[in-house]
């Protein structure tokens, strides 16, 4: 039997708002420490991994591992509807219904809305994605999530939205990391310097460079990883010539949400 | 012109 709880409907409403708009279905996997989900777009450019451990639940009971392929479409629709400070309970039996259950009780008015969840299938995930060691990233930038947020909406904004392969190049040296695109009529570079952390500690702009680098990838899919936001205030960019990049935003020690791409390659 | 590369190919081929 699976049975878990949280109080609060928000980090889930924000999980949803995080991937819900580059993938449409996910595969949850249930187990005694906690939630791992995966998923991977259409075109298999783009993965996503997240981590909820048990402590980030309020009431969790695992007797048995679960693995199910839900629609993220369908979810994010009704968890629209949620609250902030809705009640969440997510129930499925091990029984052959291959169903999940999820509960919104508000408690102000005590309104009930439950949602059943067929299980569907998963393109290609679960993947197991080995933890490659620091040493193999050229180059790791950390920077306050909302300042990437931003550097992606301006170079969406100026880039050829239109046209659904602009690029973006991350170039990294040891002072600052520059995003650069290409519009119809101009170009446009974004240059952040790592901020010396004796002055705005809160919100460092932090690089750690092994070697210079400079990467091209999908615009379009950094956009969507720009939406880590809503769960983490920092977003680290580990970039490697010769394997994916990883968007990762750590959950208040209960978890991280994490996007891969790999560069674009020479034809 | 550049091509995104198929991550599950990556991730399998490892």
């Amino acid at each position: 039997i699976l049975e878990l709880r949280l109080v609060q409907a928000t980090l889930f409403k924000n999980v949803l708002e995080a991937i819900s708009d580059l993938f449409s279905k996910a595969n949850f996997d249930f187990s005694g420490t906690g939630l791992e989900l995966q998923a991977m777009d259409t075109s298999h450019v783009a993965l996503v991994a997240l981590l909820l451990r048990a402590e980030a639940f309020n009431h969790y009971l695992c007797d048995r591992d679960l693995s199910m392929g839900l629609n993220l479409a369908d979810m994010a629709k009704a968890f629209r509807c949620a609250n902030n400070d809705d009640i969440i309970t997510i129930k499925a039996e091990e029984d052959w219904s291959d169903t999940v259950t999820f509960t919104f009780e508000s408690p102000e008015d005590g309104e009930i809305s439950i949602f059943d969840f067929d299980f569907v299938g998963t393109n290609g995930v679960p993947l197991e994605i080995p933890e490659f060691p620091e040493s193999e990233y050229q180059a790791k930038v950390r920077m306050p999530s909302a300042k990437f947020m931003r550097i992606c909406k301006k170079l969406s904004s100026f880039g050829d939205s239109g046209d659904r392969d602009t690029v973006v190049i991350i170039s990294v040296d040891k002072e600052c990391v520059n995003f650069f695109t290409r519009g119809k009529t101009g170009t446009s570079t974004i240059v952040c310097r790592q901020t010396q952390t004796v002055d705005k500690p809160k919100e460092p702009t932090l690089i750690e460079m092994k070697e210079q680098v400079s990467l091209a990838f999908d615009l379009r899919y950094m956009n969507s990883f720009s939406k880590g936001s809503t769960l983490s205030d920092q977003v680290t960019i580990s970039l490697s010539s010769n394997l994916p990049a990883v968007f990762e935003y750590k959950i208040a020690e209960t978890g991280y949400i994490r996007y891969y791409m790999l560069p674009r390659i020479e034809e | 012109n550049k091509h995104q590369a198929d991550l599950e190919k990556f991730y399998n081929s490892r």
